[in-house]
C-alpha cells in the first residue's frame, strides 16, 4: 500500500528530520535540504529501501559498484554515520553535506579533513598512519612506488607539517599546514551543492513549504 | 610526481571525492 500524502511518508521514514530546522543548522536553504532528499531519497532506496544509506548503498553511489571497497569511501561513511549505527539517515547526511558546502567555514573543513586521515582516531595523525593511507591507495591503483619513495614522500610531509618533530600531527599542526597549502581541501568543497536544486527539480512537486527562501 | 603524501592521497582516492554522488543523478 502507497502513501497518499509524502508528508506522512517523509515523516514515517526512520531517520527523516524536518527540513526547516536542518536548514537553519546547516549551509543549505530549505529548498536546497529538499532537493537532498531526493538525492538521499535515490541513494537510501538502491539496494534495501528502508530511507537509510547502508554502506553498500554508499559504496555504489560513489562508484557505480556496491563491492568495491576503498579506505578512504569507508572512512567517510562512518564519519557521516555520527550515530554510529551502521547507517546514514537524512539528518546525518545533510549534516554532513553541509560541511562540503562551498559557503561552509574553512574551519569545518579542515576539521573533518583531520578526522578523515585520523584512522585510528587518537587525535593524531601518526606517520604509520599515513603512510598506511598511502600504501592503501597504492595497492588500489597501477603505480608502483618503491618503499624508499614512499618513505621519502612521507618523511617530507612530516618535515613540513610537524612542527613540533614528535611524529604526529596534532589538530594544531594539521590547521597551520593546510591553510598554507589550501589545495589539500579541495575534495571538502563540492560545487555540486550550489545547483543541488537544479540538479533536482522534482523537490518543488514534494516540497512542504510555500516560499522555501 | 607527489611530493606531499597527503597531496598523494587526495588526488589519488575516489572515495575521497564525493562529486560522484551527484553524476548519474
Amino acid at each position: 500500500m502507497g502513501c497518499f500524502h509524502s508528508k506522512i511518508c517523509r515523516f514515517s521514514t526512520p531517520g527523516y528530520e524536518d527540513p526547516t530546522l536542518l536548514a537553519a543548522e546547516t549551509a543549505f536553504t530549505v529548498s536546497e535540504v529538499e532537493a537532498l532528499y531526493e538525492l538521499f531519497k535515490k541513494i537510501s532506496s538502491s539496494i534495501i529501501d528502508d530511507g537509510l544509506i547502508h554502506k553498500e548503498e554508499f559504496q555504489l553511489a560513489i562508484f557505480k559498484n556496491q563491492n568495491r571497497r576503498d579506505l578512504f569511501a569507508d572512512r567517510i561513511f562512518d564519519l557521516f554515520d555520527f550515530k554510529r549505527n551502521g547507517v546514514i539517515g537524512f539528518g546525518e547526511f545533510v549534516r554532513s553535506l553541509s560541511v562540503f558546502h562551498p559557503n561552509a567555514p574553512v574551519a569545518d573543513k579542515i576539521a573533518f579533513a583531520f578526522r578523515l586521515y585520523d584512522l585510528r582516531q587518537t587525535g593524531y595523525i601518526e606517520r604509520e598512519e599515513l603512510k598506511e593511507m598511502v600504501l592503501a591507495l597504492l595497492n588500489e591503483s597501477d603505480l608502483i612506488l618503491s618503499d624508499d619513495i614512499v618513505e621519502m614522500i612521507v618523511d617530507k610531509t612530516f618535515d613540513e607539517a610537524d612542527k613540533k618533530s614528535d611524529g604526529k600531527i596534532d589538530e594544531e599542526e594539521w590547521k597551520e599546514f593546510v591553510l598554507m597549502k589550501p589545495s589539500l581541501l579541495k575534495n571538502m568543497t563540492l560545487p555540486y551543492l550550489k545547483d543541488i536544486t537544479l540538479a533536482f527539480p522534482s523537490f518543488v512537486m514534494n516540497s512542504e513549504v510555500e516560499d522555501s527562501e | 610526481p607527489f611530493y606531499n603524501a597527503f597531496e598523494f592521497i587526495s588526488s589519488m582516492s575516489s572515495g575521497f571525492d564525493l562529486s560522484s554522488l551527484f553524476e548519474g543523478k
